[in-house]
């Protein structure tokens, strides 16, 4: 998180807000929901308390223009810029204002008000843009779905350096973003895709790519809006183009950022039982034209030439793959290796001598 | 406009400016006046530095494919450094 130069703040923790006129696109009252909504975000964490004027001047003065709209920072039309808001003090200070050229929402059409004003507002607090992808202050704005907002841990500890903690946090629970080198990191899924490698976490990804040290944090969203927030598996089968994920029952074919027509489907069709519950990972053997899943203590493998299960699966992932544990978080596939991981730990497995012959930690990925 | 490129550019001169005006106003670029072209390739340069770098990209201090993507994301528009 980041501060405004001269780390600006209120300097009273009750303030007021006002809206003074309206976008078109909502209600008034889905307008002035999404704006109480937002503030909600900042005071369940604070002392702050924000009390609604409908005359005078407000600390936070809330209006929707376009183009140039009186403060020499002009909108930009359709996309671009959503909205704008001014740091702690007097006059416009604390001040909000939304590009009316945008399509607002209340849900994941456009761009939606609550989400767009909770990052506002922050600014309006004293917030700077944050560099961390999952934060409501990253400046890019991704819909994060429909499922109750939770402020992130990192705005939380921002916010908190600035007013300190309120004594009401309905959820404490603030979503971290995960750490690459951290010596505890567990996977989700890790796949290909066209030469980069992804390797998912919780709501995120990171880009791996070839020549590159560096991994790219992402948040699954701003990719895949149509997508869950946290996958169980993924494979990439590079003779389609294609990409596969997993969640629960769910299977979805992804073609780059497109998802495949017909997808989601759900894995039962793909020949596993139908009390089949979830896979847990996937990797796709280029040679063999075969793509194992593991799900619990087993596996499965599936011929996607012809688009059918193997006969005589599944089968315990002990008799094959001797030592790598009952349960397989990720995996994926490099030369003639199989890399499968397990909580911290990744068993490097060789797939001419079929055994392990290395484990390594899973934050290895990474260089770290 | 004295934008560093990657050779292989397919960029256009709309593009450019599209990127020259992202960088002032997001990330303090400061008109040049005119026929100052060297020193403003510099400051170009290390503008696009300061973004690649606030975005985890790859700091090269050029506008590549990557860099441009994300330009064109929708944004705040609160500047992501300095006053």
């Amino acid at each position: 998180y980041n501060f405004f130069p001269r780390k600006l703040k209120w300097s009273k923790t009750n303030l007021t807000y006002r809206i003074m006129n309206y976008t078109s696109d909502l209600r008034r009252a889905e307008v002035d929901r999404a704006f109480k909504k937002a503030f909600k975000v900042w005071s369940d964490v604070t002392p702050l308390n924000f009390t609604r004027i409908r005359s005078g001047v407000a600390d936070i003065m809330i209006s929707f223009g376009t183009r140039e709209h009186g403060d020499f920072y002009p909108f930009d039309g359709p996309s671009g810029l959503l909205a704008h808001a001014f740091p702690p003090g007097p006059d416009y200070g604390g001040d909000a204002h939304f590009d009316d050229d945008e399509a607002w929402s209340d849900d994941s059409r456009g761009y939606n008000l609550f989400l767009v004003a909770a990052h506002e507002f922050g600014h309006s607090l004293g917030l700077e843009h944050s560099r961390d992808p999952g934060a409501l202050m990253f400046p890019i704005y991704t819909y994060t779905g429909k499922t109750g907002f939770v402020l992130p841990d990192d705005d939380v500890q921002g916010i908190q350096e600035l007013y300190g903690a309120g004594d009401k946090d309905p959820n404490p629970k603030h979503p971290k973003t995960p750490e690459k080198c951290d010596p505890d990191l567990s996977l989700d899924a890790v796949t290909e895709l066209r030469g980069e490698m992804l390797v998912f976490k919780d709501r995120f990804f990171w880009r791996l790519h070839p020549q590159m040290v560096e991994a790219e944090l992402v948040l699954l969203k701003s990719f895949w809006p149509e997508l869950p927030n946290k996958i169980d598996a993924a494979y990439e089968n590079p003779v389609k183009d294609l990409v596969y994920m997993f969640k629960g029952k769910k299977v979805w074919a992804l073609n780059g950022y497109d998802i495949v027509e017909d997808f989601p489907k759900k894995i039962y069709e793909m020949g596993f039982p139908k009390e089949m519950k979830r896979i847990d990972a996937a990797v796709h053997i280029k040679d063999t034209g075969k793509t194992l899943f593991f799900t619990g203590n087993k596996y499965w493998s599936y011929d996607e030439e012809a688009d059918v299960m193997d006969a005589g699966y599944p089968r315990l992932i002990e008799d094959e793959f001797a030592g790598i544990g009952d349960r397989v978080d990720a995996v994926y596939q490099r030369n003639d290796y199989l890399y499968f991981f397990n909580g911290p730990l990744q068993f490097e497995y060789s797939i001419w001598s079929r055994r392990i012959v290395r484990v390594l930690h899973t934050n290895s990925l990474f260089w770290c | 406009i004295p934008i560093p490129l990657e050779d292989s550019h397919e960029f256009t001169e709309k593009d450019l400016q599209f990127a020259e005006r992202y960088l002032r106003t997001h990330y303090d670029l400061r008109p040049n006046p005119a026929g100052v072209m060297k020193k403003s390739v510099n400051t170009m340069a290390s503008k696009l530095r300061e973004m690649q770098e606030f975005f985890g990209l790859e700091v090269t201090g050029k506008l590549d494919d990557e860099t441009y993507e994300l330009m064109r994301k929708p944004r705040c528009g609160v500047p992501d450094v300095g006053e």
